[in-house]
């Protein structure tokens, strides 16, 4: 047995191209790579054929030891806030994430602050009734933050359990944009000053590296607690939440499997890595 | 113009002013990181630096003076003529009501895009009609129809009916409306949905488009080549738009999709609003991909 032993190259870089169509991104992947070529050298993999079982389980520690729980109000209600950019799928998680709650006996009521795109209070407003829960709503043009205000205050008269806010899809780059998002969170701390409790960034999965200063640029106007990765019904990976979870630490708390309010599951780590690979 | 940090390599690599088969090598390699992190799809990417490789060396660049100059010109050449040649053009009928069919996964913009289309072929003397061919997303029949009251361009819409059936008696009732243009919206997709993508065959079957164009995330990553795949296996495709360009995503898609696709990319979206549709410039993507 050689001292310093070399691990199979050829290997390595089908594993690379593994990790990199999963979006896993350059980065992430040399230093995933680097990492298991040392590993290899120091012998803490047996031989060749465990050098796959070994990256998985290194992947499936970083992500259990995320918290994937939702936070909670210690009294009133629980103030879920969800943002992102366009058409990732805010308002369709936001129905799930509803129906998430109802079946555990929580009382949920929505807000209803995208008061920007064409029928976006008319599409929460359809989910609220199929899933027969309040919605507080003004009319198109209103301003999101005293949208989001009113509901604020009738989740606290109606006692709710939990008060989701709709947002309008924006993109990082639009740096007003950004700034009435940080004024939907500052304005709600006027009536509960913990809220958001909750501030969850939706996330498309066959979005590529762009994810990542999307996950940075929302963090800095509003701090995130989760991401919502959506849309995991299709043939894309998402491997990027594992450089956002490198560089950010934000865990991945739910996950969209289709486009109805059942198509949800909470945040599986040691499943996404299977799918990841498979 | 070609971006900053592509010269930055280009500049630090050959700054000895001559170019070798060894510097070659390295600024290939800094290359495909660059376009790798521009989400260009891994196998596309390959195949690039592969034929800029052999180009670079072939071409006696290393007795060249103008040697990094010439190498410039090759990588961005090569990444120009993947996407191009340009080509905005619509496909108008002769005798007939022409049709345009948007389709493209969820969220893609398809329904933004098929208003700002309205909106661009008023401008050229036409009279469109909106089919709201979507009638399994929560208002999305209302979110057409607003965008169509925003333009004075009517909507046709029978939320009972089935997609097919809505988009062949559109089609049928756009003379009497003295519409000379058809735009199906149909609704967002995965390309894995056996029935679903049917169902867009039907809606071609019926409706024989003259135009076909998937509408795709300008922020999607290495799955675009998935998608476009199985939609232009399936539809053949005229055309790509590809949205919301006006962030600050890459858009290594862009080059991706046009190896798979088989079809020009004509159009981008460039914003929310209905005025934001502009044409294809292969030379300013270029320039953004290589960041
Ligand atoms: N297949 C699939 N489709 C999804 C999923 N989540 C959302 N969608 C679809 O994605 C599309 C966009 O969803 P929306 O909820 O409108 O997205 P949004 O982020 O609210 O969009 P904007 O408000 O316009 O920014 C819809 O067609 C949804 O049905 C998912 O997990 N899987
Ligand atoms: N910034 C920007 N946003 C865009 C662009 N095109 C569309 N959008 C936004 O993207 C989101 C989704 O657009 P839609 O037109 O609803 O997308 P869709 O493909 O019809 O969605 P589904 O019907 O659910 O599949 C909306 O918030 C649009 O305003 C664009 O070029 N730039
Ligand atoms: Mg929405
Ligand atoms: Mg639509």
């Amino acid at each position: 047995f050689q001292l310093g032993r070399k691990i199979d190259e050829n290997f390595l870089e089908e594993l690379e191209e593994k990790l990199i169509t999963a979006d896993v991104g350059v980065e992430t992947t040399l230093y995933l790579i680097s990492s298991l070529r040392e590993s290899y050298k120091n012998k803490e993999i047996e031989n060749k054929e465990a050098i796959l079982d070994f990256l998985k389980e290194t992947l499936k520690k970083k992500l259990s030891k995320k918290e994937n729980t939702i936070a909670r109000a210690s009294e009133g209600p629980t103030v879920i806030l969800v943002a992102g950019v366009n058409g990732v799928g805010k308002t369709t998680s936001i129905a799930k994430l509803t129906y998430y709650f109802s079946q555990e006996g929580k009382k949920v009521i929505l807000a209803a602050s995208d008061t920007f795109r064409a029928a976006a209070i008319e599409q929460l407003e359809k989910w609220a009734q199929r899933l027969d829960v309040d919605i507080i709503k003004q009319k198109m043009g209103a301003d999101p933050a005293a949208v989001a205000f009113d509901a604020i205050e009738a989740a606290v008269a109606r006692k709710a359990d939990i008060l989701i806010v709709d947002t309008a899809g924006r993109l990082h780059t639009q740096k007003n944009l950004m700034q009435e998002l940080g004024k939907i969170s500052r304005v709600m701390k006027k009536k509960i000053p913990d809220a958001p409790h909750e501030v969850l960034l939706v996330l498309d999965s066959t979005t590529g590296q762009n994810a990542i200063v999307q996950a940075k640029q929302f963090d800095e106007v509003i701090s995130l607690t989760g991401i919502f990765l959506t849309k995991l019904d299709g043939t894309a990976k998402g491997g990027v939440v594992l450089a956002i979870q490198n560089q950010l630490e934000t865990p991945v708390k739910f996950i969209g499997l289709g486009e109805q309010y059942e198509d949800i599951e909470v945040f599986d780590g040691e499943r996404f890595v299977d799918a990841l690979f498979s | 113009t070609i971006s900053d940090k592509f010269q930055d390599i280009s500049r630090r690599i050959f700054s000895g002013g001559k170019l070798t088969e060894k510097n070659i090598e390295e600024a290939i390699r800094e290359i495909r990181t660059a376009l790798l992190e521009a989400d260009v799809n891994y196998g596309v990417a390959k195949t690039f630096i592969q034929r800029v490789k052999e180009k670079a060396l072939g071409e006696q660049l290393v007795k060249s003076v103008k040697a990094r100059e010439q190498f410039i010109a090759i990588v961005f050449d090569e990444l120009v003529s993947l996407m191009g040649p340009v080509d905005t053009s619509i496909s108008f009928a002769e005798k007939r009501a022409t049709v345009i069919m948007m389709a493209g996964l969820q969220g893609s913009g398809k329904t933004t895009t098929c208003g700002k289309m309205a909106k661009f072929l008023i401008k050229k003397g036409h009279r469109p009609l909106l089919v709201a061919a979507d009638i399994q997303r929560p208002g999305a029949i209302e979110q057409l129809q607003i965008l169509g009251e925003t333009l004075g361009v009517p909507v046709f819409s029978e939320p009972n009916w089935t997609p097919p059936k809505i988009c062949a008696k559109a089609v049928a009732e756009a003379s009497k409306k003295n519409c000379d243009v058809v735009i199906l919206d149909t609704a967002g997709r995965l390309h894995i949905d056996e029935g679903l993508m049917k169902e867009l065959g039907e809606i071609k079957k019926k409706t024989k488009p003259d135009n076909i164009f998937l509408v795709t995330d300008s922020m999607t990553g290495q799955d675009a080549v998935n998608s476009a795949q199985e939609f232009h296996k399936l539809l053949g495709l005229d055309g790509v738009v590809l949205t919301k360009l006006d962030g600050d995503t890459r858009g290594g898609a862009a080059l991706s999709i046009r190896e798979v696709a088989g079809c020009p990319i004509k159009f981008v979206g460039m914003g929310e609003t209905l005025d934001r549709l502009e044409e294809f410039d292969p030379q300013r993507m270029a320039s953004r991909i290589l960041g």
